[in-house]
């Protein structure tokens, strides 16, 4: 495993940590999209469904149990924690995101390495991963008032990808896959995502202003 | 192995 992979796994980590400190520590999941939590708990799901059949590594397992309980965890807290649930932005977190899963599946059914149930999981996970964050930047851009642990969330995940792509670059020059075009494609797509949020956080820190994303 | 390149990632 290579350093830029490492990172990028550390700052996902760290992003999903960051989420659930601001919901325990703040008893409130105002700013958080509920829509993408559950986008992601469906790709981790589909995803980490190879958890009991291949094993890689003890480093991989427990990363993968980590990212499905820590979102179910999320989707649950904001779903039935009595006093985060009633701090939830329901108005204004309307994306559809049904939309999503339906287009990531039929996506996956045609776009697939082979036409298997896990291949086409596995694609599928691929796909709903880059917009699974459309949700939530839709809500930023509706909230006036993004609070700086909201903003630090999506600020991780959007290195965790750029992460990715640097260790995917270094792969292909030491390993030389050139086949892998669901990821790459799928991981520029989803890494462009957050281009225009990484260019106003930067302006928010050097200006030394709260985040606001423009409508 | 060399033919299952991306899957050991998360």
């Amino acid at each position: 495993m290579n350093a830029f992979r490492f990172l990028g796994d550390m700052t996902h980590l760290f992003s999903v940590l960051v989420l659930l400190l601001k919901i325990y520590a703040t008893k409130s999941c105002s700013g958080v999209s509920r829509k993408t939590q559950e986008l992601y708990m469906v790709v981790f799901v589909a995803r980490y469904m190879d958890l009991f059949t291949d094993y890689i590594s003890l480093y991989n397992s427990v990363m993968k149990v980590v990212f499905i309980t820590s979102s179910a965890a999320i989707v649950w807290c904001m779903r039935r924690h009595p006093q985060v649930r009633r701090t939830y932005d329901r108005d204004q977190d309307t994306f559809r995101h049904v939309v999503l899963v339906a287009a990531s599946f039929v996506l996956a059914l045609i776009f697939n390495e082979r036409f298997t149930f896990r291949e086409i999981c596995w694609a599928f996970s691929i796909y709903l991963e880059a917009v699974a964050i459309l949700p939530q930047l839709v809500l930023l851009q509706r909230s006036r008032n993004v609070d700086n642990l909201t903003g630090q969330y999506v600020l991780f995940l959007g290195a965790y990808r750029a992460f990715y792509i640097l260790n995917w670059i270094y792969r292909y020059f030491t390993e030389g896959h050139t086949s892998r075009w669901i990821p790459w494609i799928a991981g520029l797509v989803q890494t462009a995502l957050y281009a225009d949020f990484f260019y106003y956080y930067f302006l928010s820190w050097k200006n030394n202003v709260k985040l606001e994303l423009p409508a | 192995s060399s033919s299952e390149p991306v899957k050991d990632e998360l």
